[in-house]
């Protein structure tokens, strides 16, 4: 990517981060769509020997050959089974039967984490930069399980199967599916055993937000990666008729409009069908849009989709406006026409000059790439929400990571719109999605696996979530796209990554296997569902009291029962006990505790008040006490726990939610 | 009715490995007899040794429930469809 290194501070020269060779020995696993080999991002040169423990192989296939793979690309396989008997046989005209990327989302992906230096990388001169992954030295193998019909669940298995058996250290998935509890939901239960054999499983959260509890991937062995914007846009000015000057962002690098004014109309009043006001396939009225510019809504079809709807009828140029789903979230397309996508204020100033106006007139001009845009990052609009939907006492999401208008490697067999009437080729493109973000923490765990080897998934998991940032440098806090104010970890989880802070985060909560199972008792599982999460047998013992927020994660969530809706959670004025372990992984040092709250209606205090550490990988627990008051139902708030030895701080959000 | 009770799908088997039948010595075996058991035609789709222990394999809605009655057999989980984000 380009960009994304500078703004994680990847490029701050730092000696906590691992040399080149260490990182060298790290595996990324990326299951996606597959990969386009001859991309430079998969250039080798400078690479030392390939892992000597590494298992995987080069599934060679119709127009994938061995030599596709190399001491970058180590392994690139494809399960097609679950597929096949349910859709028949590949057409292999139609996709590639190996694991060739038609599509592009997985070689984007790939190239996010793991991808070599580019220099000059760019989409038709947009984003320009020396593009590299997260972790731009570790190795990639590819699973490829997604097809044009979608990514079946007996096929991600076998992929995932496979994965470990290979030997990869990081498993990312940018994919989601059905909402299930954890014995019936397969991911959860082979990511379980991936993370019980030391893998890091990084997901997407899911892009169905601003929604509330729209998330995916839930499993808190499973790190859930949502989206954040870039101090990056690429802005194209609107000028109306009467002169009200407006912006929007574009990719578009094609013949640019002439300097004059074309007239301008909306899609629903162009049109013969409730499709219009959404530039649906076949609703616009060619003879009311030939040689106009359109004004169309977001929604309800792929924004690359409406551009060609609005060309195929005539029309000149595009403006697609947000509607209250989205606000003022930007997402730049490649659009084959003239366009711009501008947000809901904007968008209705449009559509109230067009209502107002005779003969409405527009121009827009051409695109440019700005940096330092701020704030950034905000929480992407689309993004998927807390609480979590499955366990609302495990805070959801983890994190999040850049996932707006990012630029990585592209597939060869597509244009950037991906659609079939783009005869364009790149390298590169830019996409958007918690798609994104997921190979960005996948490639950052990477990184930090290089500088420790020794450290489990889930204390790589506590230091990218207790060292992530919830403020700007101003002091503000993170603010949400979706609502114009500031975020809340039920949007961004513990905050945003900042990998440098991860590579030294002085503590972490290190959950074990065993603090895994107890989590899965405390949800009062049996055995045989126990047994069906983790393939372990393990009894609950009846003398113990196993309790969801003694679970050593390292953030909290508290949910609350009002006084009338009690059930499954504490009742609302009572008083809660937490108690959580924290292991030492830097120099011996004393931290004391600090607590920040929103909210009168929870005490909170914590015994002990400080730890002290006399060696690595001590073990010190701290009980958290809230003495909570009744709220009304659906209120939630929100408190932060933070471990200071002056050094470093290890910070964990309190979500409460009162229902 | 008729027909979705008839029509065949995707299911991923998760099987209790240390719980495999005295009378079998292979995994595999068991896999066999157990769909044979439930059905005349269905087979082995993906055998799963890593994350998971057990095996895909198509079957109608009334196998998979008899399927998931017998011993050793933890659950029989309907395939989910992923999409990308």
């Amino acid at each position: 990517t380009t960009r994304t290194p500078e703004f994680l501070g990847l490029g701050k020269s730092t000696t906590l981060f691992p040399a080149s060779d260490s990182m060298g020995e790290v595996i990324v696993g990326i299951l996606d769509t597959g990969v386009w080999p001859e991309l430079k991002s998969f250039d080798d040169s400078g690479l030392g020997p390939v892992p000597s423990r590494w298992k995987g192989d080069c599934q060679v296939g119709k127009n994938f050959s061995a030599s596709s793979c190399n001491r970058k690309l180590i392994g690139a396989k494809f399960f097609s089974k679950g597929y096949e008997v349910a859709f028949g046989p590949i057409d292999e005209t139609m996709e590639s039967r190996s694991p060739r990327d038609d599509d592009g989302h997985g070689t984007h992906t790939a190239t996010t984490a793991a991808g070599s230096v580019v220099p000059s990388a760019n989409l038709l001169g947009y984003a320009s930069g020396t593009a590299r992954g997260m972790a731009s030295h570790a190795r990639v193998a590819v699973y490829k399980v997604c097809w044009l019909g979608g990514c079946f669940g007996s096929d991600i298995v076998a992929a995932m199967d496979a994965a470990v058996a290979d030997g990869v250290d990081v498993l990312s998935m940018s994919i989601g599916g059905g909402l299930s509890e954890y014995y019936s939901d397969t991911v959860a239960i082979g990511a379980f055993t991936a993370a019980a054999n030391g893998i890091f499983v990084s997901c997407s959260a899911g892009n169905s937000g601003p929604i509330p509890s729209s998330l995916s991937n839930v499993a808190p062995w499973i790190t859930t990666v949502g989206a954040g914007t870039l101090d990056r846009d690429f802005p194209a000015s609107i000028t109306l008729g009467n002169n009200e000057l407006h912006s929007g962002v574009t990719l578009y690098n094609g013949k640019q409009l002439s300097d004059s004014m074309v007239p301008l109309v909306y899609g629903g009043n162009v049109s013969n069908s409730s499709g219009g006001a959404l530039c649906m396939a076949g609703s616009l009225i060619p003879e009311k849009v030939a040689r106009k510019i359109v004004v169309c809504d977001r929604g309800g079809s792929a924004r690359v989709q409406k551009g060609v709807v609005v060309k195929d009828a005539g029309g000149i140029g595009m403006i697609l406006t947000n509607t209250d789903t989205f606000g003022e979230e930007l997402v730049a397309d490649a659009h084959l026409l003239p366009s711009a996508a501008v947000g809901q204020k904007t968008g209705d100033a449009i559509k109230k000059y067009i209502s107002s106006t005779r003969n409405p007139t527009a121009k827009i001009g051409p695109g440019t790439t700005k940096l330092e845009v701020q704030p950034s990052p905000v929480v992407a609009a689309f993004s998927s929400r807390g609480p979590n939907p499955v366990t609302p006492a495990i805070l959801k999401p983890d994190i999040i990571a850049p996932g707006v208008n990012i630029l990585a490697g592209w597939t060869g067999a597509v244009g950037p719109t991906g659609l079939q009437s783009d005869p364009r080729h790149v390298n590169f493109n830019i996409i958007s999605g918690t798609s994104m973000s997921c190979p960005h923490v996948s490639g950052l765990a990477a990184i930090v696996k290089a500088a420790h080897p020794e450290w489990s998934p889930a204390a790589i998991k506590s230091a990218l979530m207790t060292t992530a940032y919830t403020a700007y440098k101003t002091g503000q806090k993170i603010e949400d796209v979706a609502t114009g104010g500031p975020a809340t970890p039920f949007d961004y989880g513990a905050g945003h990554a900042d990998p440098v802070a991860a590579l030294d985060p002085g503590l972490v909560y290190d959950a074990t296997i065993d603090d895994y199972l107890g989590f899965l008792c405390a949800l009062n599982y049996t055995p045989n569902q126990i047994k069906s999460t983790t393939h372990r047998d393990f009894t609950c013992q009846t003398s113990k009291k196993y309790t969801l927020g003694d679970f050593n994660y390292p953030s909290f969530s508290v949910p609350l029962e009002t006084a009338s809706g009690r059930r499954g959670g504490a009742d609302s004025s009572s008083i809660i006990k937490y108690t959580r372990t924290l292991t030492n992984v830097g120099a011996p040092a004393t931290y004391k505790v600090s607590l920040y709250s929103q909210t009168q209606a929870v005490k909170m205090s914590v015994e002990p008040e400080t730890l002290s550490f006399k060696a690595q990988y001590e073990k010190k627990s701290y009980t958290v006490t809230f003495k909570t008051s009744s709220m009304p139902s659906g209120t939630t708030s929100f408190a932060r726990l933070e471990w200071s030895d002056g050094k470093h701080i290890v910070g964990s959000p309190i979500a409460f939610s009162w229902t | 009715e008729e027909k979705i009770q008839k029509a065949k799908r995707t299911y991923i088997v998760h099987v209790d490995k240390s719980n495999m039948p005295e009378t079998f010595t292979d995994h595999a075996l068991w896999y066999d007899s157990s769909l044979k058991s439930v059905s005349d035609s269905a087979s082995v789709l993906y055998r799963y040794e890593n994350v998971v222990h057990g095996y895909s394999t198509m079957l109608t809605t009334e196998e998979a429930e008899a399927l998931g009655e017998q011993p050793g057999i933890l659950s029989v989980l309907p395939e989910v469809i992923y999409e990308l984000h």
